[in-house]
This record gives structure tokens, C-alpha cells and sequence, in this order.
């Protein structure tokens, strides 16, 4: 048994939900926000059989798609280091790098986030059970 | 150590975080969707030692209950067999199971779908820290 | 991979969330409530690199604080043990233990509750994707 936890845009997660459901999985949907540019966003827990697994996943990359987000350099946390215009999710900057620590000169200028489909974390379920 | 994700009925809460806690368990408390009926349920986190595990896993059982709830079949995914009356938890339906995909002669009837006490997944925990 | 969950006090939150975003860790925010004094607090998500581990626990660390919490007698479970004034941690009491069971007589008084800075379990992340 394994229980993934997936983090996708909440304009995706009722497609998400939908499609695994029609496949027999069973969800639970949490109310989430992103650290970054804290907006909402859902993350679904979904407890499946090993050899479903794939299935699952698949299910997830197909129904989830990622976006190009506007945010304002000025809620960037002090300091950083920000990639212009986008951000890899590997955290390797797409343009030249600008830091936003200039103190009294900072100026705001819309910054480009990519934030993409699907984040999935699989976990080991070491005991289930339905009481 | 081993953290309990128990997901439970909104019905039950109270009783089985009430119940942990005067047996010196320590629970917080996720506000939940159910990803099938869509009505808000209860995912409870519980950190305990292992040897402590099998009596947090029989209060909860002890404090929930299932309940039968009726939908309406028009809110079903379209498509989706489903099980009549009930639904067994390891998805075999109770009874004849009906198609709801007959497209413009879709009529909607109430549908009974047996919700379980308690969904319980037991992680493994590598590392516990109270810092 | 690692997947952190903390469950920090709502006052930390931000903090944690602003200098683990500086040190280019990804969050998750969930909203969660305290079983015990149920009070709000919040539970991060934070999947990180094995060798980023230490790094990000000792960042909760440093921006959150335990604090002393006042709560009234008659909000605890009815018959538990609870320690006066204080409550340490590993739930050993700090001070002379004092049943709330003495029925009809019961009179409420305040307890202090020391409510840790995080609570931390790390999980192993069994296969890790960005969809
Ligand atoms: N410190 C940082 N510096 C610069 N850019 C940053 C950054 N943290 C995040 N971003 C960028 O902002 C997007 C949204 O992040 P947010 O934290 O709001 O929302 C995130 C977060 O809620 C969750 N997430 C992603 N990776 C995570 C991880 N390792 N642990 C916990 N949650 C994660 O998935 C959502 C989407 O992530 P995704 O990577 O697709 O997209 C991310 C990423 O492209
Ligand atoms: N694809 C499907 N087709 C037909 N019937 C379906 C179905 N998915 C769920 N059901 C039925 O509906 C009940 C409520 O499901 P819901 O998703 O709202 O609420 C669920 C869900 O939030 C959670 N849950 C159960 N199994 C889960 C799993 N493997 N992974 C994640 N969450 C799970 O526990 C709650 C209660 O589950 P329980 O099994 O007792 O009861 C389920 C089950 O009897
Ligand atoms: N059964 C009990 N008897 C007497 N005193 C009790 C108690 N349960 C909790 N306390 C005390 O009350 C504080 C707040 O607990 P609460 O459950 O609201 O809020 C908790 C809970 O949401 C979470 N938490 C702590 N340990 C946990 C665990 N093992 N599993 C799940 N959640 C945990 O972290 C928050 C802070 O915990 P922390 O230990 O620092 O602080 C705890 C602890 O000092």
C-alpha cells in the first residue's frame, strides 16, 4: 500500500479528482496554500495498492497542467535571490538572476513564476486498515 | 515512532480526539473533503511510539462508527459503475451495480453509499523531534 | 528524499515559511488545529534532499518558540490526569498531579500548558515527482 500526497493548482484538482475517481481510487481532498507565492492551492491524499500506483500518477500528470503566474517582486521574501523571468522547479534560475536586496531603491516589477502540474510525494504504508 | 493519518467521520471527531487525548495521545486535527461524496470529513495525525500503536488504532475504531449516507446519482462522475445500495470499502459493490452513463435519459435517483469509520494509513516515522 | 511535516504555532508560521523559502526549500501550508487546546495552529509540508535535511530542521528550529498557554480546567477531557502548572513534552507532569474527575464539585481554575516551538516528523519519500 502506498499513499501519495499530491500537490496540484486548485483549478485542476476537481478534473484531478473526478479522473481518479472514475478509476476507483479513493481521495481525500486538504486545503493548502503554497510557501511561495501563498496562494491556494489543494493537495490530495490518495491511498492505493502498489500495483496501482502508476495508474494513479498517470492519472494525475494528465488531469494537471503548469501555469505562468504574475506575482510582484515585492512579496519575494527580503533578499532574495529570484530568477527573472521564470523558475525552473529545479531551482535553477530560466534568465539572468536578480537579487531583490537593494534596499531603499527597490522597485517593484511584475516577476514570471512557472508553477507546474503536480507535486507528488509517494510514501510506504506500513499498516492499513478500514475500521 | 509511527505517525497515524486516521481519517474519520466529522461525526466522530471530538469523541476520538477526546478519547486519544485522555489516553495521553497528542493529535492535530485537518479539516478535510472526502474526494467521492464531497462532504467535509476529519484527517487526524497522530505521532506515537510503536509500542503504543495498536491502542491508538482500537480507540479510534472504538469512537467511529459507518454511516450510511444517500446521494444523488446526477453527483456520481459521469460514467462511473456504482455499486447499489451500498459500496463495500475494498470497492465490490453490494449489490447489482448500474451504470450511470446513459446520457440524455439520465434520470436521478438516490443512491446509498456506506461511509466507514475510520480509513487508517500508519507511516513510518525516521525521524521525531520536539524542538 | 524526505518529506517534513511541522506543526508549528500560527504566530511562527510566517517566519519559518520566509527563511526556509530564502534557503531555496519548497512549502506547503496546511491550516490544522491543536487536539488538545484546540487552538489553531500549522502543519508545513516540506519535501526536501536527504543532504538538505538537517539544514531545514535547524531553520524551524530557529524561528519558532515554545510558549505558555492559559487554558481553564474545565476544557480538558473530564477525568484526566493533568499536570499543574505546566506540561512537559514527553507528557510527564511538571508539577503535582490534580484529577479533574471530582464531579458536582468540579471547579474551574486556569492551567498553564507549555505549548512546544515545532513538532517534527520526517518521513522517507518513496519516489518523488514534479509533473
Ligand atoms: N524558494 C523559491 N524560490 C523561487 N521560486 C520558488 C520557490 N519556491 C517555489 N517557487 C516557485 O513558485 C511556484 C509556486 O510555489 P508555491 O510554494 O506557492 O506552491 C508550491 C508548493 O505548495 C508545492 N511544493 C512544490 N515543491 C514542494 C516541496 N518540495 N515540498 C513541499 N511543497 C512543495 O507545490 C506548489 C507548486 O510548486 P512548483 O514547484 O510547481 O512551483 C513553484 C516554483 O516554481
Ligand atoms: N470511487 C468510488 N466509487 C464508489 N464509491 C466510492 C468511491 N470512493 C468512495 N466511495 C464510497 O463513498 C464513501 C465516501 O467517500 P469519500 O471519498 O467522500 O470519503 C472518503 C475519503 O475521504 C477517505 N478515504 C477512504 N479511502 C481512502 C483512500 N484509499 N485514500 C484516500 N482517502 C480515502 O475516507 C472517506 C471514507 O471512505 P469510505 O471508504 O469509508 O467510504 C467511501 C466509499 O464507501
Ligand atoms: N493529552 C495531553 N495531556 C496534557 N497535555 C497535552 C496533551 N496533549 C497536548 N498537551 C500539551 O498541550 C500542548 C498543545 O497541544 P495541542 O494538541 O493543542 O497542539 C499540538 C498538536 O497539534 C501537535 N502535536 C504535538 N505532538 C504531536 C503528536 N505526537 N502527534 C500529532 N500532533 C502532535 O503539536 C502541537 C503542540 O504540541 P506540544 O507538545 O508542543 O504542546 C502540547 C502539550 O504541551
Amino acid at each position: 500500500m502506498k499513499l501519495i500526497f499530491a500537490i496540484v493548482q486548485d483549478q485542476d484538482s476537481n478534473k484531478v479528482i473526478k479522473e481518479l475517481s472514475k478509476n476507483n481510487f479513493q481521495i481525500t481532498k486538504l486545503c493548502s496554500t503554497g510557501g511561495f507565492l501563498k496562494s491556494g492551492n489543494t493537495t490530495l491524499l490518495v491511498g492505493t495498492e502498489d500495483n496501482r500506483l502508476d495508474l494513479a500518477i498517470e492519472l494525475i500528470k494528465k488531469n494537471s497542467r503548469s501555469r505562468k503566474q504574475l506575482i510582484d517582486s515585492s512579496m519575494l521574501p527580503y533578499g532574495m535571490e529570484c530568477a527573472l523571468p521564470g523558475y525552473h522547479n529545479d531551482l535553477t534560475p530560466y534568465g539572468p538572476s536578480l537579487s531583490t536586496g537593494i534596499d531603499d531603491l527597490e522597485v517593484s516589477y511584475p516577476i514570471e513564476v512557472i508553477v507546474g502540474g503536480a507535486t507528488i510525494f509517494v510514501l510506504n504504508v506500513e499498516r492499513f486498515a478500514k475500521l
